[in-house]
């Protein structure tokens, strides 16, 4: 009988692994975890997510999602190890007991599986998602691109070719549509984490304006709580603050859209690599890198938590 | 499976916004030829980006006229593919 106790958390693993893992998890931790389906991919792959409630109806709830980008394969595989963490440490760990006593948890660890079973199957650098359109020669949409704040602005390209293309529309790619809804749809959402690598960040909106969003000091100052947390694990440094300040401006992300749709503490991770391997980072580094980073989530769950909105 | 092999991944340190918009206009000279794994953000930020093997001289002559330093980080991505690849199924194996 395959468990997820077989199953090697420092290695990288394709969609079918992750997908069955997702399931043997959500079985041997029924108590805990439940799988939900959000809907489907552009290639008709279900888009499935990991809920951690410990009951209660509505509750609030924190939001993390990983390898939007498909060739980020240290993110999915983060994510996985942080999964795990979560029901392990459930009635050990102070912080984790606390805000699943009072919140839920919801994990999408393959959020483009379109785009993360190219990168195993044809084109290991591929970033975007599949979908296609008629009369257009080249493929794929950039998903960090394709939300409704600042749609189309500067950061994001209309050519279809190119690596950030923002897509015909807002939301006119299913995996993005999918979030979108389901988000909207739970309506208590306190939290985002979206998680994405490589140069080691840790930023908030706006991405695509250099204004800042009207909770910038406490972002700020939470950012830095978060960043120390994880340099304390194994020394990495990250830098910190708003997207466009901190690294450039990009129009259509994930976080732009989630601050404007009222969750306050809408955070974007880029893990490691330092610079030696970029999105090739080698599998003995999945461990300390989900190490560190689980660090700087539980600063951001337990601040979510004590500062209710 | 594409395979990558001779591409090098390039990281150069653009001293000013100028150099960076001399990388940005790469994607416009060479497009869908060069890859930015980190792209063209601000002068303290290193730009890494993907380049075929096919290329390689072009753009090497380009950053070096322009004077862009830039450094080797990755020499040929294949071999890390093929790395990883192996040590994905040895773990399957396993």
């Amino acid at each position: 009988e395959r468990s997820t106790s077989s199953f090697s958390y420092s290695s990288y693993h394709t969609l079918e692994e992750i997908y069955t893992w997702i399931d043997n998890f959500a079985t041997e931790h029924s108590d805990i975890a439940s799988k939900i389906r959000i809907g489907y991919s552009f290639e008709n792959r279900s888009i499935l997510v990991l809920k951690f409630s410990t009951g209660g109806s509505q509750r609030p709830a924190i939001w993390i999602d990983t390898g939007i980008h498909a060739r980020e394969w240290i993110t999915h595989a983060t994510g996985i190890w942080t999964a795990r963490k979560i029901v392990n440490e459930y009635g050990k760990d102070r912080i984790v007991t606390n805000v699943l006593n009072a919140m839920d948890i919801f994990m999408e660890i393959v959020s483009n599986p379109d785009g993360f079973a190219f990168t195993h199957s044809m084109n290991r650098l591929w970033r975007k998602n599949k979908s296609s359109r008629p009369g257009i020669f080249c493929i794929g949409v950039d998903l960090n691109r394709n939300w409704k704040s600042g749609f189309g602005g500067n950061g994001s390209n209309n050519s279809p070719c190119s690596e950030t293309y923002h897509g015909p529309s807002p939301q006119s790619e299913p995996e993005v549509a999918a979030i979108v809804d389901f988000i909207t749809a739970h309506g208590n959402i306190k939290a985002l984490i979206s998680i994405h690598s490589y140069s080691q960040m840790l930023m908030y909106p706006y991405g695509h304006t250099l204004e800042p969003v009207s909770d910038q000091e406490e972002l700020y100052s939470l950012a830095k709580n978060a960043v120390q947390a994880l340099y304390e694990v194994h020394g990495m440094e990250y830098i910190f603050g708003s997207i466009s300040t901190t690294l450039y401006v990009a129009s259509g992300i994930t976080v732009d859209w989630a601050y404007d749709s009222g969750i306050k503490y809408s955070f974007s991770f880029e893990l490691r690599d330092t610079g030696r391997y970029g999105f090739l980072l080698p599998a003995a580094q999945i461990v300390p890198t989900a190490q560190e980073t689980w660090l700087a989530i539980q600063t951001i769950m337990e601040h979510t938590l004590n500062h209710p909105y | 499976q594409m395979n990558f092999t001779g591409d090098q991944v390039l990281r150069v340190l653009a001293k000013n916004e100028k150099q960076l918009s001399l990388l940005r206009d790469l994607e416009g000279l060479k497009p869908q030829k060069v890859d930015f794994w980190r792209g063209p953000a601000r002068p303290s930020l290193p730009v890494d980006m993907r380049v075929p093997f096919s290329e390689l001289k072009d753009i090497k002559a380009y950053l070096e006229s322009h004077g862009l330093a830039y450094s080797i980080m990755i020499k040929d991505i294949q071999v890390l593919l093929d790395e990883e690849r192996e040590a994905m199924a040895k773990s399957r194996r396993l």
